[in-house]
């Protein structure tokens, strides 16, 4: 999993 | 989810109508040029991310269109129907919105980069991007119904993005808490409007202001 979050959303 | 898919199609709704109305009645009388010059810029600024991102296609075409439609609409706000008029009401003063949110957005984010910082910068932009037209709203006291849809259905999006929010953290642990937050602040900007929305609008009253 990464650090940052994964954007996803609009 | 439902609220996620319910979201993204009241934000592509709220886009249909207001090309609608430019479109079919040739003006764009009591629409904020601020407001929509401020949605390019979140569009680009958040959607950016598809050049070195990607999630899915539906993403993909979504992304594409709302930054197209958002430059589009500016567009015909310039050059196609012009409006001097409305123009003089929207004085909003966006360059503090601006501003606000590029020093909100170095102090929260979720690394010091780049591609992070714009994230958050349009989290924020986002967040108070419709200030400008209801401030219009406010200065002219009333507005045509089909306006009123389209900020509705605006709203509609980042507030069924809440519930969407609260799933996706209880079934899969996800907290944006950024997204979260700004969203919030979002639907508390809208919820004045809301309650006007609800009891005028939907009862078949034109939209004026108390």
């Amino acid at each position: 999993k990464s650090d940052t979050l994964d954007h996803d959303e609009l | 989810n439902i609220f996620r898919a319910a979201g993204d199609l009241s934000h592509l709704i709220s886009i249909l109508i207001l090309l609608n109305t430019i479109q079919k009645s040739r003006s764009i009388a009591g629409i904020s040029l601020k407001t929509q010059i401020l949605y390019v810029l979140v569009f680009l600024t958040r959607y950016l991310d598809l050049t070195y991102r990607y999630v899915s296609i539906y993403n993909t075409l979504m992304k594409l269109f709302f930054i197209s439609s958002s430059i589009y609409i500016v567009y015909l706000m310039i050059y196609k129907f012009k409006n001097t008029e409305t123009e003089q009401i929207d004085t909003f003063p966006i360059e503090y919105l601006i501003g606000g949110s590029f020093i909100l957005s170095l102090i929260f984010n979720y690394k010091f980069q780049f591609g992070e910082i714009l994230w958050s910068f349009s989290l924020w932009l986002e967040s108070v991007a419709i200030l400008p037209q209801l401030f219009m709203l406010q200065r002219t006291g009333e507005a045509r119904t089909l306006t009123t849809h389209y900020i509705f259905a605006l709203g509609a999006y980042r507030t069924l993005y809440i519930p969407n929010w609260i799933f996706r953290w209880i079934s899969e642990g996800r907290v944006d808490y950024l997204a979260i937050f700004t969203g919030i602040v979002q639907t508390i900007i809208y919820s004045d409007f809301f309650y006007i929305y609800y009891h005028r609008v939907l009862k078949g009253f034109k939209f004026e202001l108390p």
